[in-house]
């Protein structure tokens, strides 16, 4: 196994033990930046890791966190990739240094791990989480269905056997309990950005609801220029807007709950693939994409800083 | 280790709501379908992952509703492999 994370590959997959070694490993080289947080405990009893970066006591935070669905590979790639250039670039970049010297930011780069350890054991287009479903067959709930916002409503399923499934109630899975009580223990996040894969879209709230939320036109702005410095590096196409006008009506999903605890700058990217892999993107598109994809992050980050509330 | 052997994901472009509504009625469960874009809108594209066994009712239904599609994933296990003798290789 790599002796450090200049060692590690960044452009290949890696599975759930290789991720948490280079965790370990991040936080062992960068002590004085970076620390790792279990925010608590999957289904199947494994850490949920959060690394935070912090140069400073009791400051707000921006919150990234890919891996959710697990399948969707490209996204927890990206996590490692998000991790090392934040602590390549402290001290470096003066932007990222800048953030870095007023905010937090916090990474869950496995927010699924049972789900993630079950695409490399068992069955590759794993999306869900792993707990079973009493009274059912089907295994699992979809973790972007499963939030307190617009809980069980259209745009989500009752049927434990589909991959929308919402689950038996409001942040009935361990995994999103965690972040729910990390956000409220927390209390001072500024910025919360959930990344999936794929489609090339940024969207913000809502997904459970048409009515537009307070801040559409800022999220909307931001979402534009953020995608703008995204196409700026191999001219990735995305589209953008809430969710619900975007794609389609999704209840119960991550940003919507966040947005509604009070954190205007909540956005979800669906990460490439432009129309040719789906879920299967080359591991030669890894650092490409999270390349790409950090500039919009860098962009969101900043017009947070830039714009306190 | 569920395998992937002749499965394909073909890329739907629906040209209207209509075709949209037909493509929600399909029997997901029956035929194993697995939505990696779901029908929503005639702007959005559909993928679906069919199974082996499926393929040819799908195709079916799809031309007989004169749907078009192109296969985006000839065989998605020639994709995981390939996916897989990657990491073993980064591995090894």
């Amino acid at each position: 196994f790599p002796r450090s994370t200049d060692d590690f590959v960044y452009t290949t997959y890696h599975d759930l033990d290789s991720i948490y070694s280079f965790i370990d490993m991040l936080v062992a080289e960068h002590s004085n930046l970076v620390s790792k947080i279990v925010i608590g405990q999957s289904y199947e009893s494994r850490p949920l890791n959060v690394l935070k970066f912090s140069t400073g006591a009791n400051r707000p935070g921006l919150w990234i966190d890919t891996g959710i669905h697990s399948r969707e590979w490209v996204t927890q790639a990206s996590g490692i990739w998000f991790a090392k250039k934040i602590v390549t670039d402290y001290g470096r970049d003066p932007v990222l240094t800048d953030i870095l010297n007023n905010y937090d930011i916090f990474l869950e780069i496995v927010t699924n791990p049972d789900g993630f350890a079950y695409t490399h054991s068992s069955d590759r287009m794993w999306r869900k989480t792993r707990k079973p479903n009493p009274g059912s067959s089907c295994v699992g709930v979809d973790p972007n269905r499963n939030w307190d916002a617009g809980f069980g409503g259209p745009g989500s399923s009752g049927n434990p056997c589909t991959e929308t499934y919402h689950g038996p109630s409001a942040h009935s899975e361990p995994e999103v309990k965690a972040i729910v009580d990390f956000v409220n223990s927390h209390g001072n996040l500024k910025a919360f950005v959930s990344i999936h894969s794929y489609s090339q879209m940024l969207l913000y709230p809502y997904g459970y609801k048409s009515t537009p939320s307070q801040d559409q036109a800022e999220l909307h702005e931001l979402s534009r220029k953020a995608i703008s410095e995204l196409q700026s590096l191999y001219n990735t196409s995305y589209r953008y807007g809430s969710i619900i006008t975007t794609i389609y009506q999704a209840s119960g999903g991550t940003i919507d709950w966040t947005y509604d605890q009070g954190i205007k700058y909540s956005y979800t990217f669906e990460l490439r693939d432009t129309g040719r892999y789906g879920f299967i993107l080359p591991a030669n598109q890894i650092v490409p994409t999270a390349e790409e994809t950090w500039l919009a992050l860098m962009a969101i980050m900043e017009h947070t800083k830039n714009n306190p509330y | 280790k569920v395998t992937f052997e002749g499965d394909q994901v073909l890329r739907i472009t629906a040209k209207n709501a209509e075709q949209i509504s037909l493509l929600k009625e399909l029997p997901e469960q029956t035929l194993g379908l697995d939505f990696w874009m779901e029908p929503v809108h005639e702007s959005l594209p559909v993928d679906v992952r069919v199974p082996f066994h499926s393929l040819q009712a799908v195709r079916a239904f799809l031309a007989y509703n004169q749907i078009q599609y192109n296969v985006m994933i000839e065989d998605v296990q020639d994709l995981l492999d390939d996916e897989e003798r990657e990491m073993v290789k980064f591995r090894t």
